[in-house]
């Protein structure tokens, strides 16, 4: 089975897409296959690996819906061969409401990947998913189908406030619809060396999760941020730069650790 | 009537509360009697002010739910005696799928507002709605409550990206159930001198939005980001830097602009 990794946290601008892109990208890099699922109405995970989500082509949100299966909207991403995007619509948009309706709502994402993996066992190793800025039905499919969380958290004061919000939310999920749910990783992001608040931030979060925060820390970098701008990983825009470097290191320490579970 | 301000992006982490604690203390700070409603269930903009929103006394949610009216929640806000606050709760990261099935669940703000100004006609000259990053129910809530949508655009790509959806969705409102909802003001926060990005996306939302788009623009500034973590607006905390001069320019020029409405 591939280890599904849920990129979770509903307080926004905090890394998740950005840590999704170039942790695949990475990921793919040292040969491992990987799929990113788009959960995220806003499309950025799909147009940060290079993929239109304008295109009208269908996407996760038809699969939520059933009108398609999954190896209907597998795409293959330009810079891997060893990468491949289950792009997001425009539609997802709505989808929250909508979910809440029908049948089997937490679960529309899980059955649908159960689905497809007994069609095409072993097609992939890693499954990373990217979720909005809420703690709705979308997140929620997500957390029922995954095996682990990893909550990038921003060097900055605000990004401690929702935490506890999120892990009574992923406790939540673990007692009743996905026991195997738990939080594997912490990845704290956008770290700038130059402000005592950042490195506040790293100490506090390394007390509360010393096991699960990675020891990579991922700095702020403007290469991070102008890579997505060409449709591409910062991982291949600008492989030696330290955003490239970091997400690189960040990927190893999450397989050598994914290896003990 | 004051006027009624919905901060609202989608987009995460662009600078929503930020830019409600701080033009709301700059009003303030002028003489403008100003009331900031938080209704992000993250609750930053009612820590960004100095309030506890885990102290278990009633606020927006039980304002929506219709259990209390918005005098007994309206808090004053320790920096300034023309700064008040209606803070978030804890419970109200349910409300979106609480208010669903609830009879008039798009104008529950509305109708609270409208039964309480009947009451206190002429309490406020401004008030400021901060939203959670999604385009739910509350920020729905929002939208009809209000007469003037301000969107603040971080300086980076990804900002630019959900921007049609969020035009889309003002557009459905004034046509349906908001008739006065206008986008007035665009804000263009974080803005890194040091970087083509910045300049660029810059360019790009003024050419596009020539009448909406002020003048001023918050440059990222590590003043502006600890600021929260003393309960305090920058324009509290260090009033002669400059994000918080900046904060100033920006609430002078909404001041001046809405005169001309
Ligand atoms: N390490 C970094 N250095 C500099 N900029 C970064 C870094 N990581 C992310 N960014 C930029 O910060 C912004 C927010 O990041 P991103 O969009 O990945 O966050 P998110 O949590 O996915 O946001 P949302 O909550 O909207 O989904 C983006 O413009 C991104 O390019
Ligand atoms: N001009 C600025 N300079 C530096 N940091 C800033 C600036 N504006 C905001 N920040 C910081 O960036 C982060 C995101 O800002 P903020 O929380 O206000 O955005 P938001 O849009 O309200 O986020 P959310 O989508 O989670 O509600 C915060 O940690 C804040 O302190
Ligand atoms: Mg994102
Ligand atoms: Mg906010």
């Amino acid at each position: 089975h591939p280890r599904v990794i849920t990129v979770t946290n509903q307080k926004g601008g905090v890394g998740k897409t950005t840590s999704v892109v170039n942790i695949a990208a990475a990921l793919a890099k040292g040969g491992r296959r990987t799929l990113v699922i788009d959960l995220d109405p806003q499309g950025n995970a799909s147009s940060g690996l290079g993929l239109d989500i304008r295109s009208g082509k269908p996407g996760i949100y038809e699969v939520l819906l059933g009108e398609v299966g999954l190896n209907d909207v597998i795409s293959p991403v330009p810079e891997s061969d060893a990468l491949f995007c289950v792009p997001s619509s425009l539609d997802l948009a709505g989808a929250e409401i909508e979910l809440v309706s029908m049948e089997r709502r937490e679960y529309r994402l899980r059955d649908a990947l159960g689905r497809w993996w007994t069609q095409h066992p072993g097609r992939f190793d890693y499954i990373l998913i990217d979720c909005p800025p809420s703690l709705g039905l979308l997140t929620i499919n997500a957390f029922v189908c995954a095996s682990e969380v990893l909550i990038p958290i921003q060097c900055e004061y605000y990004a401690l406030e929702g935490l506890s919000q999120l892990l009574r939310n992923i406790a939540l999920i673990n007692r009743g619809l996905n026991p195997r749910l738990q939080l594997s990783t912490i990845l704290l992001t956008m770290f700038d060396s130059r402000t005592k608040l950042s490195s506040d931030v790293v100490t506090q979060v390394r007390e509360t999760f010393p096991k699960q925060t990675l020891t990579t820390v991922i700095p702020r970098s403007v290469r991070i941020s102008e890579a997505p701008s060409y449709g591409m990983s910062v991982v291949s825009y600008d492989h030696g730069s330290k955003g490239a470097l970091a997400y690189c290191e960040a990927a190893s320490e999450i397989a050598v650790r994914g290896a003990e579970h």
